[in-house]
């Protein structure tokens, strides 16, 4: 039967007309979320002052304070089986991902796909998927930027000194080691990302959750790399594919929260390491016996 | 001992702060990109012969016992799997303790029989097309265009377990 959805016990993963992803809880209809991915241009300039400096591999400077919305080919397709179930998702040329919901974990996983990101109108771009929750987490967020502590981070703020930020969006982006979450203020709520590799992010809006997937810039930003950002192989820039977990659940029960919470980042950096054995005899019997 | 002190010399070499931070000039990445190659590929051997000693059995350099790794899992392709009808996986957990978890090997058959060589049991698996776009990644030359996906159920902290693959009768004229 023709489907736009996956779910899992607790809840169900939909793709809308416009691309976007939307997860929704089976229990508690306010609890819901929208995955969506977006673009940077990024700024350039003759880096001989400030003002004039480039975006490039030591610093992300985006050209205006707002994302660029991509468009949507509208192309998907549902699988299901009895271990997991997926929405194959192609958003364009160069952006697709796999949304996956496993039957015997509690958690979602998106796994994207970008790139060679096309550079021929000679403008650098910044690849961003947004989150888009209900949760009332105000100008406040969390990231693990140092690798140990969650650490909590507001907004246009700096505790130890009165800020006045030139530049919204850069300077509110903060090194993900591998997570990134959101609190809600009034329910017991709490909506988590997991990385598989260090990451660039935000909250930029209230309920909202902002990582940096892909950059492909073509200026240097004269911090000492003396190279674009602009990397190459088979004649055109990179692909790259990454995975994140996303968690959303109440903490009413925190100890088996946080338990869960501690396991997602050590199972996605730590993961089994795999050995393929081939047997010279045909009959596998053999080893089955070994 | 050497083997091994060339895979920690790449790895000391990765600590570099444009290691980590990916500020290194383009020629500099790709030379990082060779020493992990190179340092991983060579050192198969070394953890076929640790898995081979944890289990107490010779690991003599017959072909039966060759343990190899897929190093372009990340873009669903694995030479091994993908032209073979029957073959081993040793599924190793590196944490120090025991987790379950799903394992995706890139195959080209539509069906396998994927055996527990612990419990001695049969366990379900799952075959799922893989998304045309990373089947056209530029540099991919892979015949993989499934994956088989089963879940490693108990994985002992710090150990392995061994799973025996082989594709069902009416596919594995795929292979020849």
């Amino acid at each position: 039967e023709p489907t736009n959805s996956i779910e899992g016990d607790l809840y169900t993963i939909t793709v809308d007309e416009s691309g976007q992803i939307v997860f929704q809880n089976k229990h508690d209809k306010e609890v819901v979320f929208v995955q969506s991915f977006h673009y940077y241009e990024s700024a350039e300039g003759n880096n001989k002052v400030f003002e004039n400096r480039s975006s490039g591999a030591y610093i992300f400077r985006p050209r205006t304070s707002s994302t660029f919305n991509l468009p949507y080919e509208g192309k998907y397709s549902v699988i299901k089986g009895p271990h997991v179930e997926e929405i194959h998702q192609t958003f364009n040329q160069w952006i697709s991902q796999v949304v996956r919901v496993y039957k015997e974990d509690n958690r979602m996983e998106f796994e994207w796909l970008i790139g060679p990101i096309p550079v021929d109108d000679k403008i650098g771009k910044e690849i961003v998927t947004k989150y888009s929750s209900y949760l009332i987490s105000g100008d406040e967020f969390y990231t693990d930027s140092n690798g140990r502590e969650m650490l909590k981070r507001k907004r246009n703020y700096r505790p130890t000194w009165n800020l006045k930020l030139h530049e919204p969006i850069s300077g509110n982006y903060y090194p993900v080691t591998t997570k990134i979450s959101l609190k809600d203020k009034i329910k017991p709520m709490k909506f988590s990302i997991f990385t598989d590799r260090s990451q660039g992010g935000t909250s930029m809006k209230n309920g909202e959750l902002e990582l940096m997937l892909h950059r492909r810039l073509l200026k240097d930003d004269a911090f000492g790399v003396e190279e674009a950002l602009n990397e190459m192989a088979y004649n055109t820039g990179l692909v790259v594919r990454g995975t994140h977990c996303i968690y959303l659940s109440n903490t009413n029960n925190l100890d088996s929260f946080s338990i869960k919470e501690k396991e997602i980042p050590l199972n996605l950096a730590l993961r089994p390491s795999i050995f393929i054995t081939i047997p010279s005899k045909t009959n596998i019997d053999h080893w089955r016996n070994a | 001992e050497e083997e091994l002190e060339h895979f920690r010399e790449a790895m000391g070499v990765m600590q570099h702060h444009d290691a980590v931070t990916g500020t290194e000039k383009q020629l500099v990445a790709s030379d990082y990109s060779r020493l992990l190659y190179e340092n991983i590929f060579n050192n198969e051997k070394m953890a076929a012969k640790s898995l081979y000693h944890w289990a107490n059995k010779i690991n003599n350099s017959n072909d039966d016992f060759q343990m190899h790794s897929c190093l372009e899992l990340n873009i669903s392709a694995c030479a091994y799997t993908e032209d073979n009808a029957n073959f081993v996986v040793t599924v190793y957990n590196p944490l120090s303790r025991p987790i379950s978890s799903y394992i995706r090997l890139p195959v080209r058959g539509n069906s396998y029989n994927v055996w527990d060589t612990k419990e001695n049991l049969e366990i379900i698996s799952q075959i799922i097309p893989i998304h045309d776009r990373v089947q056209q990644i530029p540099g991919r030359k892979s015949k993989a265009t499934k994956e088989l996906l089963f879940r490693a159920i108990d994985l002992p902290a710090l150990g392995y377990k061994r799973y025996t693959i082989s594709a069902k009768p009416d596919t594995e004229e795929t292979f020849i």
